[in-house]
């Protein structure tokens, strides 16, 4: 097309270069172009036609094909190598998502993080194998993210040392539209800890669901799909009760917490401890939400400039709506916030990986720093990207409503991002809480330094 | 200085003035209400969430002028442009803060709008090549209108292949359902 080549003439920058930039060094743009050319090379693992097209239960259906297909692909699935791995599966799977996403995303970084070096040993290779199916079930019908309030209960029995999982009230279901109701046959299960009369909080347990053979749920479990959701249609939207379920004593989650087989609790050393999932899922959130509204203005820039339209000057013919000030103002602004949050996104994960590695020795310092920090950009940036796309849907004209724009795709997949893993402005309170220890602390560092300071001008210096 | 001198300590600093003055407002409100009011958080929510945006907007503004700053030179001139774009829509947008007992003035915010203007004007010949850089695969993208290429409509009567409504010409619904009354009438 003549028009957009016309505009590629233009640049004043190395657009490779830039490119590398934008994605961390040559080494992970190398990384990404493999993915790319094995996709490529690979039709099985493309979509048959375009995905709007095609029903729930077609979506589901071609979801698990891509994903049995992927079990001789197993050369680009490196846990060892996160970011490879989970962009393989982000091009395989794209935004319809698939019973194994969550399994990925959650189950195995929680797993990594709660489960202790022996738990670890043996279930890691299941996991693995893919024998296991695993999501994660955190959320209740009734509760988001005030954790303590949880109603599933673990109650330990000292007589059978086991788990007694209990689903009180229809509000205490578990809720997981992660695959939980009809893919998977585990889960990680939060439930508040009983033992010796006492409730030790919310709690994670390593929880077979269904049967590894017949895949039907086990005696006790009741679980099923509540139905269509606005956006991931290729996972089911599970819902999970138990019926009094025993689990063994060596089926709690025990890297930083324990209960002894008669029943004594041994505390973390650090009570934000088991907060270390739900931060690294946050911090991988907010680089791939910043990269939806990539997408978008990618997608709305680029239409605008092959769409012509309007003609100021009579007999010169139409011009680009790129070059009408109204719609860079629809669209630059967030190409500018698109680079921003993807820059924050990825400092988010340098700062993630430094804390993992401190809390691995035992420092649990920083962890209060990070968690605000993470539920903060998470919730500005998931509401800001949801913004940003609106604006370049409008931006596409009629167009950006159609399905073939890719917008309206883009849309309903991040405006979940806003409620999924903490309500945006339940964590944006978190980060208030944390700042209101920080203020009334008598010596402020990090991030928080500047509370202390005091303005160095009574004006602006610009 | 103008909004081209409009250094990045100046810029954290005033970000930093607006988060301390937000954080600092909400928590002495929240301080009142404590002593009168039960559910004084409650009460103070809204202020305190807003001081919270603050907050990580300053980390995000910190933290993009700092990434900017290391980046290779050739390419600082076109990142600094978005990054000033990005930063002084959020001060317009937000003046009502920036302005707060003078801290800012009519006049600088007009400068600030000056910047925006400035860095589209700027963007403008490079907008299909900064996205371009994202590189983001077709597979990826699932777009028609956003095809690298830039071939839309021909691509748009390409989709229209996939549509199972136009397996047949009239639909079975209108078969079905319409044709009778409209035979009846």
């Amino acid at each position: 097309n003549p028009d957009i080549t016309e505009e590629r003439l233009k640049a004043t920058f190395d657009v490779d270069r830039f490119t590398e930039f934008y994605h961390g060094g040559l080494k992970r743009l190398k990384s990404r172009r493999k993915v790319e050319r094995y996709l490529e090379e690979h039709a099985e693992l493309r979509d048959i036609r375009p995905t709007p097209f095609m029903s729930r239960d077609e979506l589901i259906d071609n979801s698990i094909r891509k994903l049995a297909g992927m079990a001789k692909f197993n050369e680009m699935i490196d846990l060892n190598d996160i970011e490879k791995t989970t962009y393989f599966l982000q091009m395989v799977h794209v935004r319809d998502s698939m019973p194994f996403s969550l399994h990925y995303l959650m189950f195995l970084p929680v797993l990594n993080s709660q489960a202790s070096p022996e738990q670890l040993a043996t279930w890691m290779p299941l996991a693995l194998s893919g024998t296991v199916i695993g999501t994660y079930a955190q959320t209740e019908m009734g509760h988001g993210t005030n954790l303590s309030k949880l109603e599933t209960t673990a109650t330990y029995d000292p007589n059978t040392q086991e788990f007694i999982l209990h689903t009180p009230t229809i509000s205490g279901a578990k809720w997981w539209p992660g695959s939980l109701g009809k893919f998977c046959n585990h889960a990680i299960i939060v439930a508040n800890l009983w033992t010796q009369g006492k409730c030790e909080g919310p709690h994670p347990f390593w929880v077979q669901i269904r049967d590894s053979e017949t895949h039907e749920a086990l005696k006790n479990v009741r679980l099923g799909d509540i139905g269509p959701k606005l956006s991931l249609n290729g996972s089911d939207n599970g819902y999970l009760i138990f019926d009094n379920f025993r689990i063994p004593r060596e089926n709690m989650l025990m890297r930083h917490s324990k209960v002894l087989p008669d029943g004594t609790y041994v505390k973390p050393p650090h009570s934000k401890l088991a907060y270390g999932g739900m931060v690294f899922v946050r911090s991988m959130m907010v680089r791939d939400i910043a990269n939806h509204l990539a997408n978008a203005v990618t997608i709305a820039t680029r239409y605008s400039a092959v769409r012509r339209q309007g003609e100021p000057v009579p007999g010169k013919g139409e011009v680009k709506i790129l070059d009408y000030q109204t719609q860079q103002y629809r669209i630059f602004p967030y190409i500018a916030k698109a680079i921003a949050f993807r820059i924050a996104g990825e400092e988010l994960q340098v700062i993630f990986r430094e804390v993992s590695k401190q809390l691995k020795k035992g420092e649990a310092s920083q962890l209060p720093d990070i968690h605000a920090l993470s539920s903060g950009l998470k919730a500005l940036v998931t509401f800001e990207v949801q913004q940003g796309i609106e604006q370049c849907r409008l931006a596409c004209g009629g167009h950006g409503y159609s399905h073939a724009s890719g917008i309206p795709e883009l849309s309903a997949f991040s405006c979940g991002s806003c409620t999924y893993e903490g309500d945006n402005l339940v964590l944006m309170l978190q980060v208030a809480k944390y700042l209101t220890k920080a203020v009334t602390s008598p010596v402020a560092s990090g991030i928080c330094a500047y509370l202390h300071k005091k303005s160095s001008a009574l004006q602006s210096a610009l | 200085s103008s909004h081209k001198t409009y250094s990045d300590l100046q810029i954290v600093q005033d970000f930093e003035h607006v988060t301390r003055r937000a954080v600092l407002q909400a928590m002495d409100k929240l301080k009142i209400a404590s002593g009168t009011m039960p559910d004084a958080w409650n009460r103070c929510s809204v202020e305190l969430s807003k001081a919270a945006r603050w907050h990580i907007r300053l980390y995000i503004v910190r933290i993009v002028l700092s990434k900017i700053s290391t980046a290779p030179e050739d390419l600082k001139p076109v990142l600094r442009t978005l990054a000033k774009l990005y930063i002084f829509d959020l001060q317009v947008s937000n003046k009502g803060h920036f302005m707060e007992e003078g801290y800012m003035s009519a006049q600088q915010i007009d400068e600030l709008k000056e910047g925006i203007w400035d860095a589209m004007s700027t963007i403008r010949p490079d907008a299909v090549s900064i996205v371009d850089a994202f590189a983001i695969h077709e597979i990826e993208l699932k777009s028609v209108l956003g095809r690298r290429d830039g071939n839309v409509y021909p691509g748009l009567m390409e989709w229209t292949k996939h549509s199972q409504l136009n397996e047949k010409d009239v639909p079975v619904a209108f078969d079905k359902y319409l044709a009778p009354i409209i035979k009846k009438l």
